[in-house]
Parts: structure tokens; C-alpha cells; sequence
């Protein structure tokens, strides 16, 4: 997590769930592009982190 | 079946009724996770902005996280309106499928979530269930690869005519199994 920030998820997941229209589904494939097109630097050196969906829904959830 | 082969249909779109109420439990543990108050900031911000009523609280010990989730299946169960959809955001240091309490026990994940189950939960039968977990999932770091090509699988699967215990439920990690989380 960035101190003053908070961590790249959390916040680039809660911006496209405020900012992006669109099935759940559709909305975290952008939380995962955004997160694979960020570098984080750990001990001086670059790291990737992307988030990982685990669902059994059976219909499209929309939540705006 | 030849015809349907050969001219693929559209997927039906069916999507759950969102017409009922939503509610969502953030818990978050902050003491030694500087910040942790801006993403819990941002949850809100969210979680207002979609019409969830939704409850906080920082720092659970290991039994806590059970007993916040109880009484959260509780609340949904004795909602007087219907309820549409739940969420459930949990942060906190962790180890692949478990969490850590601010007492520093650990929880195992697969016991949180078995709370809100079709089994569990009667009013969230059959209703979306959305699990957010800010949390490492091992030691691994992940120094990232040169772009290659995708790969695609579907499967399609038959509809029911009895819920099975396990549906309607999305478990979003922060991380991939094994790796750390930043």
C-alpha cells in the first residue's frame, strides 16, 4: 500500500466501480488491465500485481 | 443442432434484479497497514455512491472477523425489504486462504465465506454475493513476463432446477494465489 494513497486494488477497483457503467464482470476486467499496465517498485525493483476473480454467478450483475 | 453449430447464437443476457436493497461489510484490519483508512475513505465513497447501506469496522481479531460475519447474515436475514446483493471487503495481512486478526491469529477465509452461502443465508439465496479481499496470498513476487499470446476456454453448463449451495458468488482477490500484495 502507498502510505498516503492506499493500496493500487482497492483504489483502481472503487474508481471503476464509481466512474464505469457495465456487467461486474466487465468493470474488474478493466480493474485488471489497469493493474497489469502498473509497475510497482519494491526494494528499488519492478513488480506486477494483478488481481484474480473467482466466480460462480449465474446472471449479469449490474450495480449501476 | 448441425445449424446451430454452424450459426453460433448470442448468449442470453440475463441479469439479477437489483431492485432490492444492498448491503456490504468492510472489515479492515488498520494497525501495522499504513494505508489502510484510504482505502477504507474510498469504500465509502463507493459504497455510498451505489446505494449499499453499508457497516465498517477497523481492526477485528481473528474471532471477530467470524462473529462480524454472523451477525452481517444475521442482519440480511432479518432485512424486512427484500435484499438484492451483498459485499464483503476484507483487508489484512494474509497467507494463501488466510486472513490475519489485529490479535495476530489467523482465519481461514473458506469459514468466512461459508457464512453467506445458499446453505447460510436464506434471504441472499440465489443472490449475488461479492467477496473483495486486499490481502497477500504467499511470499511469491511477481517480476512480470514479456507479452505473449491469449488464451481463451468456455464452458457451458446446464441450468438446474435446484440451487446449489455454492452459486452466485465472486471472490476477488488483490493478488494471485501464492504472491504477495502491495
Amino acid at each position: 500500500r502507498h502510505e498516503d494513497n492506499g493500496s493500487g486494488f482497492i483504489q483502481t477497483l472503487t474508481d471503476v466501480f464509481i466512474n464505469k457503467r457495465g456487467p461486474i464482470t466487465e468493470l474488474l476486467e478493466e480493474v485488471t488491465r489497469r493493474m497489469a499496465d502498473t509497475e510497482v517498485i519494491q526494494e528499488g525493483k519492478p513488480r506486477k500485481v494483478n488481481p484474480e476473480v473467482q466466480s460462480t454467478l449465474r446472471k449479469q450483475l449490474i450495480l449501476q | 443442432l448441425e445449424s446451430e453449430m454452424s450459426n453460433p447464437q448470442p448468449l442470453e443476457e440475463e441479469k439479477y434484479d437489483m431492485s432490492g436493497s444492498r448491503l456490504s461489510l468492510t472489515l479492515c484490519v488498520t494497525k501495522a497497514r499504513k494505508g489502510s483508512e484510504e482505502d477504507m475513505d474510498a469504500l465509502k465513497r463507493m459504497f455510498h455512491h451505489l446505494k449499499f447501506e453499508s457497516t465498517m469496522k477497523s481492526n477485528p481479531t481473528a474471532e471477530q472477523f467470524l462473529e462480524e460475519l454472523d451477525k452481517f447474515q444475521q442482519t440480511i436475514d432479518d432485512w424486512e425489504e427484500p435484499v438484492s446483493c451483498a459485499f464483503v471487503v476484507l483487508m489484512a495481512h494474509g497467507e494463501e486462504g488466510l486472513l490475519e486478526g489485529e490479535d495476530e491469529k489467523m482465519v481461514r477465509l473458506e469459514d468466512l465465506f461459508e457464512v453467506l452461502n445458499n446453505k447460510n443465508c436464506k434471504a441472499l439465496r440465489g443472490k449475488p454475493k461479492v467477496y473483495i479481499i486486499q490481502a497477500c496470498r504467499g511470499e511469491h513476487r511477481d517480476l512480470g513476463e514479456e507479452m505473449g499470446g491469449d488464451q481463451v476456454a468456455m464452458i457451458r453448463k446446464n441450468h438446474p432446477q435446484t440451487i446449489p449451495t455454492y452459486t452466485d458468488t465472486m471472490h476477488i482477490y488483490s493478488t494471485v494465489e501464492g504472491h504477495l500484495s502491495y
